[in-house]
Formats: structure tokens, C-alpha cells, sequence
């Protein structure tokens, strides 16, 4: 193989601009999609299809003449298509070729693609005959793959994928589903009612979230509400569960049979999904640092999963109680947080596991102390009927942020 | 066998341009009969083509094949 350049990202974006005469529109975006998948399974690289404005990469068919393209085409048969190495982007098809699918007719669009993108991507011309990356066209091949110098070309560039990371996702077997948009619910008050679920969420900050909307958890109380799809773009509100993982830098969002994933606050692509490996309509999730694990509630169950190997999840769910003790079924959030403790929350109280993750003493507790309402509600602790300032408490008292003013929270576009 | 003037440009105009020869900066546009020899054989290598330096039918062939328009940069040290 030979390497032309690279892009210094590995999240990239493609446009789709016009289509021959031969195929149709939903048949040239699965045989383009098809192309960029043959690189993404290979490579730790995403490609994204935009419908309007700026792509990385941008993808034409035009003829033998072109107002953007100086390099015209010749006709049938000879030059097919050609490409810019990176980080340019522009791949170009000649309109005048019979461009087709699934048969061996004609110029497989699939396939030329494919190695255009290679290109696109930083790839020169293999010496292997039988390489994708061959300057000649091989004709169509129905079981096509790519050729073990292909791979090595593209992996000398941008790596190895993790194939553990495959596995999961191949695993899932989920639907791309539509995003959902309504109108928003009624803004819950923080000090009084219970979650839907809760996150030390990215940038060791305690996210909230009850209905619609979602706070931080300060030490000076909660932070102000946001409707949760402006902070989480796409995101709808009255979720089940979420999680925030710091192995992954992902946090996962839990509603019915659908789960959405974020980078930070930004939607990763192919999401959300449907998910059937464990039931729907889950109770509550957490991270364990532990293990590095995700482990997941409903009813008396849950199940460990591990974000990045395969695992079997036909052995659970296990009864809550074999390994959290004293914790109550259909708990309604979870979390491990910054001290290394576990919470659950379920109704107005929350409980706090120790390192063995057996309930402490003491609680449960209302959950107004962990919202550090104690200055605007007085709490009375359910066990011990003890009003209790939230901020005498020795535990969120190293809640990290102070700030109670807007700056608690990003901006969607943060 | 001697080519015909029209295939000799044809076979010049693919070498030049898929990299295969190098246009001199100066001078006349000429290409000394080994320079072309030297190029058909590089192109006869990267091809899995018997490498003779001749234009033979299989070579023929080859050029007639619909390909990609980027050039190939393949040379006697990349081959090696």
C-alpha cells in the first residue's frame, strides 16, 4: 500500500450531493454507506451522512464537463471516478459510466466507491491486483471484502478497531429509531419528589434528571433547571435510567426499549438504538469503578455489562439483594460517586452503600439532604427524625462545584 | 512490432498520465525510446503483467481496462 495523508480526526462527516440516472436514491446511500463501512469496521474511524451544509467528505457524480471540478471525465468506460487525499475530501463519480448494484453489469457503484473513500481517506494505489486499492477496477464481486493490504494501509494510518468494541455493537442488534420532540412537562421542584435518574455525569459534575428537565447538585443547593434536550441535543426527558462511564467517556440514557449514548453532549452516531439483551423499561443504572462495570435495574434484578467485551447477559438478571445489601427493589436512580460510594435512590430517600456495598448506618435518608435543600426545606431524616441541615453533612459536603448560577451547567453546544 | 502513431500516443498519454513517465522540464517533448521501456515495465510490474518493456496484447488490455484517475505512483525504488 501506499499512504498519501491523513485526517487529524477520526469522526468524520460525508454529504451525499447528486445521484446518476441509473440508481436510485435510497440504493446509491446503502451502496455509499456499504463504502465507508468496509474502512469503519477495520479502522476506529465514524462517518456520518449530513443532508445540508459543510461535510468532510463530499461526493458528486458529474460528466465531462464540471463547473467544480477542473479533472473531467471521458465517457463510458476508462477514468470511472477519482478523489482528493486528505484532508480535501471531494470524491467524484463520472455520470456517464452505467453505474449499478448487485449485478455484474455495468460499474458496481459499491466497490468504486469504496475505493475512493480509500483514498479520501489517505490511501495511494496498491500493487496487489487483488487489493481494493488496485488502480484497476476488478469488476463486481457479490462477497466483496477488503484485501489484507487494504487493511494494513488503512490500520498503518489510523490504527487498529478495537474488536471488542465491534463485538458489543454488533451484539446489540438495535434499530435506528427516529428522535422524539414534545412539548415540555411541568418543571419538578428538586427539593421535594423523587428522580428519574441520576449521574456523576462528565466533567465531575451531578446531574438530576425528573421529567423533562435536569439540574446540577451544588453544595449550595440544586442548580437551575434545563429542559434536558438543551443540554443533551435529541435527547427526550422522563427517562428510566442513565450512567455515565469515565472508562468510556460515554454516558447511556435509559427510556422503554431505547437507549441514547453521548460523548460529553453529543450524540454518537447510529443512536438511539432499541436494545433487547436486557429487559425494557429499566429502574435505575451505575457505574462501578470497581470493576469497571455497568450494571443495570429493574424490579429485584440486575444485570452486569461491560461496555467493552462481550458479555453474556443470558445469566441475568441476579436478585439485587445478593449483591447490594439493604437496598430496596425498583430502585428509581443509582450512582457511584466522587467519595467511591454507591447511592440509590428510590421515592424521597436515598441510601449509601459502603466500600462492601452493604447500606450504611443510618440511612436511608430524605433525599432533600442529598439536594442540599436544607436551607430552603428543613429535612427530617426518616430514620431518626433528626432535622439535618444539608450543609453540615460530611459526605456531599465535597460536592465539587459551589456555583449555584448557570455556569453549573454547559451549554448545548458546550 | 513497431506501434502506429496513434497507438503510440495513446500508450504515451496513459503513461504520462497515470505517472508512469515524467514530462522533461526542458527540452523538446520526446521521450528517449528507454525512458518509455523503463516506464512500460514499471507499469507491466504493478500490473502482474509479464515484464518485457514491450507493448504486448496483455499490456494492451490492461490500458483498455476502466480504472481509477488518480495516478499511480509506482517507480522501479517503490516496487522494490
Amino acid at each position: 500500500y501506499l499512504l498519501l495523508g491523513h485526517w487529524r480526526k477520526k469522526n468524520l462527516t460525508f454529504r451525499i450531493f447528486n445521484v446518476p440516472s441509473t440508481l436510485s436514491l435510497p440504493r446509491v446511500r446503502a451502496a455509499l454507506h456499504q463504502a465507508f463501512k468496509y474502512w469503519s469496521s477495520v479502522a476506529p474511524l465514524t462517518f456520518r451522512e449530513v443532508k445540508a451544509g459543510w461535510a468532510d467528505i463530499r461526493l458528486s457524480f458529474h460528466g465531462r464537463q464540471s463547473l467544480y471540478c477542473s479533472n473531467t471525465f471521458d465517457g463510458p468506460g476508462k477514468v470511472l471516478a477519482h478523489a482528493d487525499i486528505p484532508e480535501l475530501g471531494s470524491i467524484h463519480f463520472d455520470k456517464d459510466e452505467l453505474w449499478t448494484e448487485g449485478t455484474y453489469q455495468g460499474v458496481n457503484l459499491r466497490i468504486i466507491a469504496a475505493h475512493e473513500v480509500g483514498h479520501a481517506l489517505g490511501l495511494g494505489h496498491s500493487r496487489y491486483t487483488q487489493a481494493l486499492m488496485a488502480p484497476v477496477y476488478a469488476g463486481y464481486q457479490p462477497f466483496f471484502k477488503l484485501h489484507p493490504d487494504d487493511v494494513a494501509g488503512i490500520q498503518a494510518l489510523y490504527g487498529k478497531r478495537s474488536p471488542e468494541t465491534r463485538d458489543e455493537e454488533e451484539e446489540t442488534e438495535m434499530l435506528t429509531v427516529s428522535p422524539v420532540t414534545a412539548k415540555p412537562g411541568p418543571m419538578p421542584n428538586p427539593c421535594s419528589g423523587e428522580v428519574d435518574a441520576m449521574v456523576l455525569g462528565p466533567r465531575g459534575k451531578t446531574y438530576a434528571f425528573k421529567g423533562d428537565y435536569v439540574w446540577t447538585v451544588t453544595d449550595s443547593g440544586p442548580g437551575p433547571l434545563f429542559q434536558i434536550s438543551a443540554l443533551w441535543e435529541g435527547l427526550p426527558g422522563n427517562l428510566d435510567a442513565a450512567v455515565y462511564s469515565p472508562r468510556t467517556r460515554r454516558t447511556h440514557f435509559f427510556k422503554g426499549n431505547k437507549v441514547w449514548r453521548y460523548v460529553d453532549f453529543k450524540m454518537s452516531p447510529g443512536f438511539p438504538m432499541k436494545f433487547n439483551r436486557v429487559e425494557p423499561n429499566l429502574d435505575a443504572a451505575l457505574y462501578w469503578p470497581v470493576n469497571q462495570k455497568v450494571f443495570l435495574f429493574k424490579g429485584s434484578g440486575y444485570w452486569q455489562w461491560d461496555e467493552l467485551a462481550r458479555t453474556d447477559l443470558s445469566r441475568y438478571p441476579k436478585p439485587i439483594k445478593e449483591l447490594f445489601t439493604g437496598v430496596p427493589d425498583r430502585p428509581s436512580a443509582a450512582m457511584s460517586w466522587q467519595d467511591g460510594q454507591v447511592y440509590f435512590f428510590k421515592g424521597k430517600e436515598y441510601w449509601r452503600l459502603n466500600q462492601q456495598l452493604r447500606v450504611a448506618k443510618g440511612y436511608p435518608r430524605n433525599t432533600t439532604h442529598w439536594m442540599h435543600c436544607g436551607s430552603q426545606t428543613p429535612d427530617t431524616n426518616s430514620s431518626t427524625g433528626d432535622v439535618t441541615p444539608s450543609t453540615t453533612d460530611t459526605v456531599l459536603g465535597t460536592t465539587p462545584s459551589t456555583m449555584g448560577s448557570t455556569l453549573d451547567i454547559p451549554s448545548a453546544t458546550d | 512490432r513497431a506501434l502506429g502513431p496513434t497507438e503510440k500516443e495513446a500508450v504515451l498519454d496513459y503513461l504520462l498520465q497515470y505517472g508512469y513517465l515524467q514530462k522533461p522540464l526542458e527540452g523538446a517533448d520526446d521521450f528517449r525510446l528507454e525512458d518509455i521501456t523503463e516506464a512500460l515495465r514499471t507499469f507491466q510490474e504493478a500490473s502482474g503483467l509479464p515484464i518485457s518493456g514491450q507493448m504486448d496484447d496483455a499490456t494492451r488490455a490492461r490500458m483498455k481496462q476502466p480504472r481509477c484517475g488518480l495516478e499511480d505512483p509506482f517507480n522501479q525504488k517503490s516496487l522494490k
